[in-house]
């Protein structure tokens, strides 16, 4: 997997469209101080299903919808997109998941918990490894109103919050990984509770 | 299973030692169980910077803890390689030939993992090909702009709608 | 007695108020009491750096947040001055024109109130007459060495018994 | 009050005497990661009578005390003397304070909480402001031992860390203070609850 896009609208200080490309290079992020980088990592933690306002740096969730300025009115919804691209190696159990993702589910709404047992039989269906070809794309998309509704969309379908993490499961984008390390907390990894490492190996194993 | 996490352990703690060595320019870096009997127990980080004793990584400086979480960042990543990482201002409290030992090993590790890094200091932009600056020209409204590309000048990917 | 703390709170309610302007070049810092009605409520911060809406302070970005506290910092050494202030790398999350605003208020203040700054930052540097540093050249050792004084040279204070 | 001079032995790593000699000005304190420049601030904070082990970055107090390199053995002792120097004007009831120090007062080992009594009648029998003279000099000294007993001294006499403590009310070097901010803590200050914000301006009032 390879990130490739980061796409926000009205996501904290990002009021506007504005889309982050990637090309696989070391990328720095620069600028002023309460410019808004670091709202940028928080709108990555956020799309990947990060479900606590307070990592967010918020009271409550709905502290992520742009609030407005002198000029601008509040926004409505917060909406947050990220593609990966399949790398030529996928490792881990993600490798799956992501096959079963782009082979034969249909996501759909109604999804009730005895969706796990049809999940389970479309694994079983999905062809052999010809369905996976590098470049294939997945786009996870995460939105919130002001209402207090949200959704979470997969390759433009609606889908449930658990269907995201179980396709970042393994991958290493999962909350117990070291993949977002935000401001100021780098010295927190070694602070964290022995147990919590242990975690951290669980996870990776 | 139990067999799978110790492989995980042994592995990742053979990075560790080698990703501090890396970093600090020598010493030891290393993961125990607190409880070498339980095989439930968590695990305890040790590390010792070049010439000093083997102590608690508690006891270390500013500086210090955050060279010891990075080179465990690595270690984790040397094992199940990360699509990305993002490290926001990771550099901060680093001096000068600090950051370019960190900076010399996100390179290494670029082949790998995709770093997205945050940061103030010049010495750590420089290793990046590409840089994306955000500013607030309307006040309280972010905006992508100017990218630079290494290697020739490639359409400017920052786009708003 | 609460007509002493009304008077305090007021003055350096006043005092916050000049250095956040002084330290963001512009803007609004102020101390409310979370609840009027009651005499002994708590105190809240809220902060508006220029061109952004009234928030509470939990809300701004890393640099914003060390700029205030060091906006409250002031306001109370200049309600009671302090015969000395000892700031830990406080420099390390402002980005170049914040840095510089930060000096230029440590010296206004260095007249009342004599303050030592452990730092990696060359310009912070620059501001300071005595310049310590400290090494290990034996390793787990600390000495202090060379000592700089701006106004003709005297001789080195750091002398190890 | 001014800072003259902050003198160390076998505290944390400054193993041999080191003495900081301040002229006034402001100064920097600069050097590799992992020198020892936090550690003279832990210095000035625990001769000022800081109790947690916890804030000066260790488990236990005895932290405190150099534990020895490859070539070195660990010391016995930790000490750290501070000097003050009386300015032009000292403010606040710390001034007070000063000159009872300064004046009459013979702390000694037996002091009993009757203590406070005598003290009370001291600080009377002190003549007036003639007694203070500017350049009079208070040292403060902490002495920790291996074996877990501590000694305070006020120009070179025992006495007791409540004598510090007063000593050192109202001139903004009390506990609740923002003399000393550690390294990673200066966003604390706006973190900390609304009531220890209050507290800040009781102490300053
Ligand atoms: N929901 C929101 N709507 C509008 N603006 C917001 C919202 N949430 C946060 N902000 C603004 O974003 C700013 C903080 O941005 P951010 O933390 O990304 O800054 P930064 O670039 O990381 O700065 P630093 O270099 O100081 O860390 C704050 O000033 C805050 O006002
Ligand atoms: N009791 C002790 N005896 C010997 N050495 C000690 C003791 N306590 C702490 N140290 C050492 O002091 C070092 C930390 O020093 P300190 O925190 O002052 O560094 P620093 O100069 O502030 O570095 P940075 O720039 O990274 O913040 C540690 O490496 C630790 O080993
Ligand atoms: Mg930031
Ligand atoms: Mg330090």
């Amino acid at each position: 997997l390879k990130l490739k896009e980061i796409e926000l609208l009205g996501f904290k200080s990002f009021a506007d469209r504005t889309r982050l490309i990637c090309d696989g290079s070391t990328a720095a992020i620069v600028g002023p101080n309460g410019c808004g980088k670091s709202n940028l990592s928080d709108a990555v933690s956020w799309v990947l299903g990060e479900q606590s306002a307070r990592i967010l740096r918020g009271e409550r969730m709905s502290d992520v919808i742009f609030s407005g300025t002198g000029t601008r009115p509040p926004t409505g919804m917060a909406e947050v997109s990220i593609t990966l691209v399949e790398g030529e190696e996928t490792t881990g159990h993600g490798a799956e998941e992501l096959e079963r993702v782009l082979g034969v589910r249909e996501p759909s709404e109604q999804d009730q918990p005895q969706q796990n047992i049809e999940a389970e039989n479309q694994v079983e269906k999905a062809s052999p490894k010809t369905r996976r070809f590098p470049g294939s794309e997945i786009k996870v998309t995460r939105r919130l109103f002001r209402s207090g509704e949200s959704e979470y969309l997969l390759n433009g379908e609606l889908c449930r919050l658990r269907d995201i993490q179980d396709l970042f499961m393994g991958t290493g984008l999962g909350p117990e990984s070291y993949a977002i390390i935000e401001q100021g907390r780098i010295g927190q990894i070694l602070s964290s509770k022995p147990s919590d490492r242990r975690a951290i190996i669980e996870e990776a194993a | 299973s139990r067999r799978k996490f110790m492989e995980a352990f042994n592995a990742i703690n053979r990075f560790f030692a080698e990703s501090f060595r890396a970093l600090f320019g020598g010493g030891v870096g290393e993961m125990r169980f607190s409880d070498e009997s339980d095989p439930e127990s968590g695990i305890d980080l040790v590390a010792q910077p070049p010439g000093k004793r083997l102590q608690n990584v508690l006891l270390l400086s500013g500086g210090e803890k955050a060279l010891t979480a990075l080179a465990l960042l690595i270690a984790v990543f040397r094992f199940t390689p990360s699509p990305f990482c993002i490290l926001d201002e990771v550099d901060a409290p680093l001096d000068e030939s600090n950051v370019v030992r960190f900076t010399r090993m996100i390179q290494e590790m670029s082949e790998q993992t995709q770093f997205i890094l945050i940061t103030h200091n010049k010495r750590t932009m420089e290793i990046c090909r590409t840089l994306y600056g955000v500013t607030m020209e309307e006040p309280g409204v972010s905006k992508l702009v100017s990218v630079r590309f290494e290697a020739g000048e490639r359409e400017p990917a920052a786009v708003t709608a």
